[in-house]
């Protein structure tokens, strides 16, 4: 067997052990269905309880529209892992933004607001988006103006002491990490200029060098040198992601 | 990130995605939260899917649409979610991320990669919320 097809039976088995199966852990992935139902990313349960109220309410129940707005906005209420609603997520210059989106599957209609500022209502204005306009998707301060014109509260600052300060021990760590690449100062805050790829490769590969007389650190994936590794050893993870 | 999906006494699906998006994002870069298809996506005919994870590389391949696309081609709700992860997976081997599908039926599952992920269902057949765990 020649070595690239040890290779690739190597990296396939590393991508098979890499991958997490559906099935949850000692029991069945896939449950017999009993309507209504309510399913929700995390163990936000207080969301899928309030969304639970409205669907399973009277006889008819509540709509699935409303009950989605029910349960993301117990969320954003209650902050849910800091990933909802205001107060978390500052951005670079320490501002707090809403992405939001709601979608009817009965009539395929959608709504959503995206980097929407001082407006803390995210599925709220999504809705609005959805019922009073032709549109999909209102962005920025625009989806801002929209949402208050339609009745939510605000303008708002989102922001939080908890986010602030987060914000201000980011900016002293000389804002590492972060999301530019190709870009210099490459370890310090901005204001940034873009490096051409020669003059990134020279930067990394000087990296690479002076790493390896110390612990070796991967700054390249070898086959794809338009897209650094560093700009996938980003830091999402379960209180720091879409 | 709050993805949730609701069917409901009449059998009509809807999906909503809530988020403040990443931590310390260059101003202005937007997730994959408001992208139909990517975070979430629901059709009355087929079912539901929601997600959560890296958006940057998430909306480039609309894990969501996937999910409801496969399973209205007939797939189970765990061959769905196993195989719009695995698309991902298969370009950006490092990407973290997952989903849960639920179909018409109520029947669910999730799968994910590159972290432990968790996913919330409360139906009639139980008495309050119940969490299930997807292991790596």
């Amino acid at each position: 067997m020649g070595r690239s097809s040890v290779s690739l039976l190597v990296g396939l088995l590393l991508l098979r052990f890499n991958w997490c199966l559906a099935v949850h852990g000692g029991g069945v992935g896939e449950v017999g269905g009993v309507f209504p139902v309510v399913v929700s990313t995390w163990p936000f349960r207080e969301a899928v309880r309030a969304a639970w109220d409205v669907v399973s309410a009277g006889d008819g129940g509540g709509s699935a529209v409303d009950a989605v707005v029910a349960g993301c906005s117990a969320c954003e209420v209650l902050r849910c892992d800091g990933t909802v609603g205001p107060g978390g997520s500052p951005d670079e210059n320490g501002e707090t933004t809403l992405d939001a989106l709601i979608m009817n599957g009965a009539t395929m209609e959608i709504g959503a607001v995206a980097a929407m500022r001082y407006v803390k209502d995210g599925i709220k204005a999504a809705k609005l988006v959805m019922e009073h306009s032709l549109h999909t998707l209102l962005v920025g301060e625009k989806a801002t103006d929209f949402a208050i014109s339609m009745g939510l509260p605000g303008p708002i600052n989102l922001s939080s002491p908890e986010s602030l300060e987060k914000w201000a021990n980011w900016r002293q760590n000389h804002c590492q990490p972060n999301f530019w690449k190709n870009v210099a100062p490459a370890d310090s805050c901005g204001p940034y200029h873009p490096i051409n790829l020669a003059q990134a490769l020279d930067s990394a590969k000087h990296e690479v060098e002076w790493s390896q007389g110390g612990v070796c650190q991967e700054r390249f994936q070898s086959d794809s040198l338009l897209e650094p590794i560093h700009s996938h050893l980003k830091f999402i993870d379960r209180h720091n992601h879409d | 990130t709050i993805s949730m999906a609701v069917i409901d006494k009449m059998g009509h699906v809807a999906v909503g995605t809530s988020t403040n998006g990443a931590t310390f994002k260059i101003p202005g870069r937007v997730g994959d939260g408001p992208i139909p298809g990517s975070s979430s996506y629901g059709d009355d005919e087929v079912g539901a899917c929601g997600a959560s994870g890296d958006g940057d590389i998430m909306m480039r391949f609309l894990p969501c649409y996937q999910v409801v696309e496969s399973m209205r081609q007939g797939m189970e709700p765990r061959d769905a979610a196993m195989d719009a992860i695995s698309r991902i997976a298969r370009k950006f081997p490092n990407f973290v991320g997952a989903v849960f599908a639920v179909n018409k039926k109520g029947v669910h599952a999730g799968a994910c990669h590159g972290w432990t992920f968790q996913y919330s269902v409360r139906n009639s057949s139980m008495h309050d919320v119940e969490v299930i765990t997807v292991y790596p």
